[in-house]
């Protein structure tokens, strides 16, 4: 009878380390956070079950916190330029419709750079979004060096006044060092095409990620340096929960989730709901 | 029990216990959670395997090359959960695909971006060298140039690829059949859109497909990097149009793959083909034995 109520909070500890897990959150860092707050529980400064819920909600929100940035950068760099990058089939190139599309939406002039010129009908998917979304494409010939396309699209942004570049890339795993040698060529390009280019590198990543989407933004981050992310696929069942490592471990930016495929299915992410659909 | 347990550990040998391989279980559960197995199955598979481990009695010293080592409980037990994984992902001699006349048909379905497109070519080319004659079917008509895709990877191999504009995709795949006796192709690949597994409109989609050319052979294409959530759409699909195996793509990262592990468990279906890179020669038959300690890490 005495330990009965202590048990019951164990139980639950235990129940929410589980859905956590079931959510992709980082295995040490659900563990580890779960460990924390049933040693709150055993020094009494988690009093009720309900407290419980609450504690866990915090750690996993400060998680959060290392990077304020939300919403789309607006910037007095014109144009102001945002690299796509991560893995094979991530979402990059509709997320980067989507995008031109909510920019287009605001009256920006957007330059669209198709800057996978690797894998098949690559330049063309992106072609079909910008016409859907009026924004002008810059492409080169399949096979090309990708790094020229991204140049070209540069120098045109430059001399037309045009706001946003979005250059997309072509999908790569980050266990391929040739592969993450181009991406840093591209970065290096951009900056000669345009001071300052690339304003922004966004990691895409996709919600059905299970662990390695950690070691993914590492790599990408330690070879480009990242400025934020976008979580992709979250209209499914899985929930993302990688994005908690992300964002704690480099200090990154979550900045929108896609719930779709059509346009208009990009959100911008907030911290608390997605903290609270974790334990759903 | 206890004077044989005794006798035992003087001769060499000890029976694994609950408490001499706790410590082991404990690391083998976190591993297996890293390695992205889903909760439900590292609980069952850990069950499973320690009802079979305790009790036995094993050397506490083998020989291993010639010299004589020590072998602790803990580690005889991670020796056989490799053991009882290897068995659990199936057995070498799986035929990967099955052949009919007077045509074949596989089905490739699955979510979004897991790789179906470049699988399907990966599978023309594969029974290119299996001396087939393969057609691709363009199912997928809502991906930007989705079809493109498929024509121009068709193209790069030769292979013929079936579309026609304004069908459903249920039409386009019973139009294909008509197609591949006109031209004398003997294997059909259907390469389907990605979907949700809770899409009811799109699932229904693919019943229908099934329903109206009933295709020999159903393969789910899974991404190896995918995480817990992948038993849920896995069970779905195979629940709505009974897989026959699913095919595990971009294997050539560094992600553990216990999807495949969780997939395999709960729909008890097999592993069929290993998806190794972007390339169209990049596609293996399935074996087991790699993948296991991979999963295991
Ligand atoms: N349900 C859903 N599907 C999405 C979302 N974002 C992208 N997709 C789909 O995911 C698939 C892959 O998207 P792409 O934009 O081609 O991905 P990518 O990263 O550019 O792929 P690669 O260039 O081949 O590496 C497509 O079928 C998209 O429609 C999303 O938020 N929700
Ligand atoms: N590294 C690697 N990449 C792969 C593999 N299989 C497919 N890809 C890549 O994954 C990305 C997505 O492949 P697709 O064939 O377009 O995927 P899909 O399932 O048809 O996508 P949707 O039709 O949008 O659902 C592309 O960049 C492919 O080159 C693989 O085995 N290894
Ligand atoms: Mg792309
Ligand atoms: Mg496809």
């Amino acid at each position: 009878i005495f330990t009965s109520g202590a048990s019951l909070k164990d139980e639950m500890v235990d129940e929410l380390e589980e859905a956590l897990l079931s959510a992709d959150v980082g295995v040490r860092m659900a563990m580890e956070f779960c460990d924390r707050v049933r040693e709150d529980i055993k020094q009494k400064r988690v009093k009720d079950s309900g407290d419980i819920q609450q504690a866990l909600r915090a750690y996993l929100s400060t998680c959060f916190n290392g990077a304020a940035k939300n919403g789309f950068p607006h910037t007095s760099e014109k144009p102001h330029v945002v690299l796509f990058v991560g893995v094979n089939g991530a979402g990059k190139t509709t997320t980067i419709g989507k995008i031109a599309s909510q920019l287009a939406a605001e009256n920006k002039n957007i330059v669209l750079a198709a800057g996978d010129t690797f894998r098949a009908a690559a330049a063309e998917q992106l072609e079909i979004w910008s016409q859907r979304t009026n924004a002008k494409l810059i492409r080169g010939e399949a096979g090309v060096d990708p790094a020229s396309v991204i140049f070209n699209a540069l120098s045109h942004a430059k001399e037309s006044g045009v706001d946003y570049v979005l250059a997309d890339t072509a999908g790569r795993l980050h266990t391929k060092s040739e592969l993450m040698d181009e991406l840093q060529k591209i970065r290096r390009v951009a900056g000669k095409a345009c001071e300052g280019a690339p304003h922004d590198v966004w990691l895409v990543v996709d919600a059905t990620m299970g662990q390695n989407a950690l070691q993914q933004a590492k790599e990408f981050h330690d070879a480009l340096g990242l400025t934020g992310v976008v979580l992709t696929k979250l209209d499914g069942t899985a929930r993302g929960g990688i994005v908690v490592s992300i964002a704690h471990t480099l200090k990154l930016p979550i900045l929108f989730v896609g719930v779709g495929e059509q346009a208009d299915d990009l959100r911008p992410f907030v911290p608390e709901n997605f903290v609270e659909s974790l334990f759903a | 029990d206890g004077f044989k347990r005794a006798k035992s550990a003087i001769g060499g040998e000890t029976a694994l216990s609950e408490a001499n391989i706790q410590e082991a279980v404990r690391e083998i559960r976190v591993s297996l959670l890293e390695a992205d197995v889903e909760l439900g199955v590292v609980k069952t598979f850990l069950e499973r395997v320690k009802s079979r481990a305790i009790g036995e009695l094993v050397q506490t010293e083998v020989k291993h090359k010639g010299t004589k080592v020590k072998r602790s409980p803990g580690e005889h037990f991670v020796r056989i959960c490799h053991n009882e994984l290897e068995k659990l992902m199936g057995s070498v001699e799986e035929v990967p695909i099955i052949y009919r006349r007077p045509f074949t048909t596989i089905m490739l379905v699955g979510l979004q971006g897991t790789g179906k497109t470049t699988t399907a070519a990966k599978l023309a080319k594969y029974l290119l060298n299996e001396k087939r004659k393969p057609l691709l079917v363009a199912a997928d008509i809502y991906r930007p140039a989705a079809v493109e895709q498929l024509q121009t990877l068709g193209a790069q191999l030769n292979v013929p690829v079936f579309h026609q504009p304004d069908l459903s995709p249920p039409q386009l795949c019973a139009d294909a059949l008509r197609e591949a006796k006109k031209r004398k192709r003997d294997v059909i690949i259907f390469d389907t859109a990605g979907r949700l597994a809770i899409d009811d409109t799109l699932m229904g989609e693919l019943e229908e497909i099934k329903e109206r050319t009933n295709p020999t052979n159903t393969f789910l294409v899974c991404d190896a990097m995918a995480g817990q959530d992948t038993v849920k759409s896995a069970s779905e699909f195979n629940r709505r149009i009974d897989i026959s195996g699913f095919i595990l793509t971009k294997i050539d990262g560094d992600a553990r793959g216990g999807a495949a592990l969780s997939i395999r468990e709960i729909t008890k279906k097999p592993v069929k083909f290993l998806g190794v890179g972007e390339g169209v020669e990049a596609l293996e038959p399935f074996r087991p034995e790699g993948l296991a300690s991979r999963i295991l890490g």
